[in-house]
């Protein structure tokens, strides 16, 4: 272990006594319901409207910073991860597409959103 | 990212993490913030599952992302997932799944939903996320409702790796997960597991609680400029807590 260099120097707030514990802050997210008894195509309905501006600001913010090094990132991500959409497994395909035609965000960016995992982990 | 499990010195346990996205994805020089994290933040929501018109299970997920990353089934387990790197990676195991030779393997995040769908054991639950194949490496944390019922569970595509069980912790009550392999060294430019380690001895099992976890997950370097939200979670009591995090001024980015 290298200590990191002042003031990014590891520190435990439990030495200062004091508690950053506030319950009342979890009430600052907000709770949906996801009913698996609907067809996937209706589940995420609500999420999607309700946050399709904030979405579409987080992969505009991906596709500049991308765009400067591959010039043609969102064509390339609409085509292949748009196929790609077409062929992953259910539910997670007509939700993944519900979501899209909701928002308005292309397919393939939505999916490739959806799968940034698998495609950090390298 | 840190998940941990704490054990308190009934059995009680509190499984929480915090979730740290978006290193080199873009530097807010007004705000001196990852945009990526930043951006991450404002969509973060909490949800309920809902099947035959009941909760199923609980999780929490960034608006229009589909599967989990952390959940909650009451009475029955909570889960995390910690990234895990390694050089046959998600790449590997999509392009495998792209010429269909990996046509069963299972995305990780919709693994950990399909476990919160079908399984209802902590058992059931390590069996299938130890055994069942997918495309990417990843840690899973799964806890329990019983004394000991906490592990890491070190994925690689077709199997477990290495896994590490509460009741064998080298700490003895606790299980803290970074995103390093527990038989192997951190890399010393992102050592997250020593100082969660030293405040976690800080903390000692007798206040091993949301309050407490949830200090030592706010503490330097586990929090850090890619934290977006600690949540905290007790499969006993089915609490499920989701707090935004961030950490403004002198900090690491990483």
């Amino acid at each position: 272990h290298v200590e990191l260099p002042a003031p990014y120097t590891d520190h435990c707030i439990l030495d200062d006594k004091t508690n950053l514990y506030d319950p009342s802050k979890q009430f600052d997210i907000q709770w949906f319901d996801i009913n698996l008894d609907l067809p996937p195509s209706e589940r995420w309905k609500q999420v999607a409207g309700a946050y399709k501006v904030q979405i579409k600001e987080l992969i505009g913010v991906l596709i500049e910073l991308i765009s400067p090094i591959f010039p043609n990132a969102v064509d390339w991500a609409d085509d292949v991860f748009g196929e790609m959409a077409l062929k992953l497994p259910q539910p997670y395909r007509d939700e993944i597409m519900s979501i899209s035609q909701v928002t308005g965000i292309p397919l393939g960016q939505i999916t490739m959103y959806n799968i940034f995992y698998e495609i950090f982990t390298v | 990212c840190t998940s941990i499990i704490a054990q308190d010195k009934d059995g009680h346990l509190t499984h929480a993490r915090n979730l740290d996205f978006g290193l080199f994805l873009g530097w807010d020089p007004v705000a001196h913030e990852w945009q990526i994290s930043q951006k991450l933040r404002k969509i973060i929501i909490n949800v309920n599952w809902i099947k035959n018109g009941k909760l199923l299970f609980k999780s929490n997920n960034f608006a229009g992302y589909v599967g989990i990353y952390n959940g909650l089934k009451p009475g029955a387990f909570s889960l995390t997932a910690n990234e895990r790197y390694q050089l046959e990676g998600g790449y590997y195991g999509m392009l495998k799944w792209a010429f269909g030779l990996e046509a069963d393997g299972k995305w990780m995040s919709w693994l950990a939903r399909e476990t919160f769908e079908l399984k209802n054991s902590y058992l059931d639950a390590k069996e299938h996320l130890m055994n069942t194949p997918m495309l990417s490496p990843v840690y899973f944390i799964l806890g329990g409702v019983n004394k000991n019922e906490g592990c890491i569970i070190t994925r690689s595509l077709n199997g477990t790796a290495l896994l590490t069980e509460l009741a064998d912790a080298k700490n003895g009550w606790y299980l803290l997960q970074t995103n390093y392999d527990q038989d192997q060294q951190d890399l010393y430019l992102d050592d997250r597991d020593t100082p969660g380690d030293r405040c976690m001895d800080k903390l000692t099992q007798k206040n091993a609680g949301f309050q407490g976890v949830f200090n030592v997950l706010s503490s330097r370097t586990n929090l850090n400029k890619l934290t977006t939200y600690t949540v905290l979670m007790s499969v006993e009591t089915a609490r499920f807590e989701t707090i935004l995090q961030s950490c403004p001024g002198e900090c690491y980015p990483w």
